[in-house]
């Protein structure tokens, strides 16, 4: 794992509660925005179980902490996104709370129901995302979901050792998380394999 | 992407500037647009040599098949070696 220069992360007092919304104007129609927040509380759900940082949707946007928006090409952040494929989505580091989606990309929220061959799971982008909003950069592991890149079609969201030591690094553990747990799941998985 | 695979240090390919571009973009070489062209130098070569690194792949220094491919998968738009986006941002 790997942190932004300066170690920067959210300096409130452990534990807290992130609020976060999506942006009314920014968003798509492709996929049903009670799917996107689904997939979204189910993303958050991730990192909230093993650090103690809670997530909860806020209805005013503006006054959130963590701004989530899908966006067409150049929208004044100074990273354009660039088109189908290429780059899926950015996340800025804490405590600006900015979360964008590119979106020209064929978001998938379902593989059974978006048969689309550059079909991207948002659930995974999104786990990633959060993970740079929190205090996380790449990973060189592969396996680990702040690893840069995502096929298409590819899902990857389950936590890896590697974005749970460096999350837990900056914010500390949840006091319900069993890290001994995670690593038998782990070496199950890698036998069976 | 053919065109590109197995070139080294001292080769002169159009579209290499693209390459640049994408390793410039994230984070692996910095230097002045003007400066940016077709031939695989020195620069380039230790921009790919970082990239395969900090992606785990084999490092060659060379545009092979396995750095080329991963160079099409769809990625994160944050820079891989970089500072942060806006890092001066903060919430008031």
């Amino acid at each position: 794992y790997k942190y932004f220069k300066g170690k920067p992360r959210w300096s409130r007092a452990m534990p807290t509660t992130l609020t976060y919304a999506f942006s009314p104007n920014n968003i798509i129609s492709s996929v049903n925005l009670s799917d996107i927040k689904v997939i979204f509380r189910r993303a958050f759900s991730r990192w909230s179980s093993v650090i103690p940082v809670n997530f909860t949707e806020a209805e005013d946007y503006g006054f959130s902490d963590i701004k989530i928006g899908f966006y067409n090409g150049d929208h004044d952040d100074g990273e354009p996104f660039d088109g189908v494929l290429g780059v899926l989505a950015h996340g800025f580091s804490p405590e600006s709370g900015r979360l964008h989606l590119d979106a020209a990309e064929t978001w998938a929220v379902d593989f059974e129901r978006e048969k689309s061959a550059v079909a991207i799971d948002l659930e995974s982008v999104a786990i990633h995302e959060i993970g740079h909003v929190l205090g996380l950069a790449h990973s060189s592991v592969k396996e680990s979901v702040m690893y840069p890149s995502l096929k298409p079609r590819e899902k990857k969201t389950d936590l890896k050792v590697d974005d749970i030591e460096g999350i837990q690094q900056l914010y500390g553990s949840n006091p319900n998380f069993n890290i001994e747990a995670l690593a038998q799941s782990d070496t199950s998985s890698n036998r069976g394999v | 992407f053919g065109k590109f695979i197995d070139t080294s240090k001292g080769s002169h390919v159009s579209g290499i500037s693209d390459l640049k571009n994408y390793m410039q973009r994230f984070g692996y070489l910095q230097v002045s647009e003007t400066s940016i062209n077709d031939e695989f130098n020195e620069e380039f070569e230790v921009a790919i040599t970082r990239y395969q690194r900090k992606l785990g792949l084999t490092v060659t220094g060379k545009l092979d098949t396995e750095t080329i491919s991963q160079m099409t998968v769809p990625r994160c738009g944050v820079r891989d070696t970089a500072p942060p986006l806006n890092t001066h941002a903060i919430q008031h």
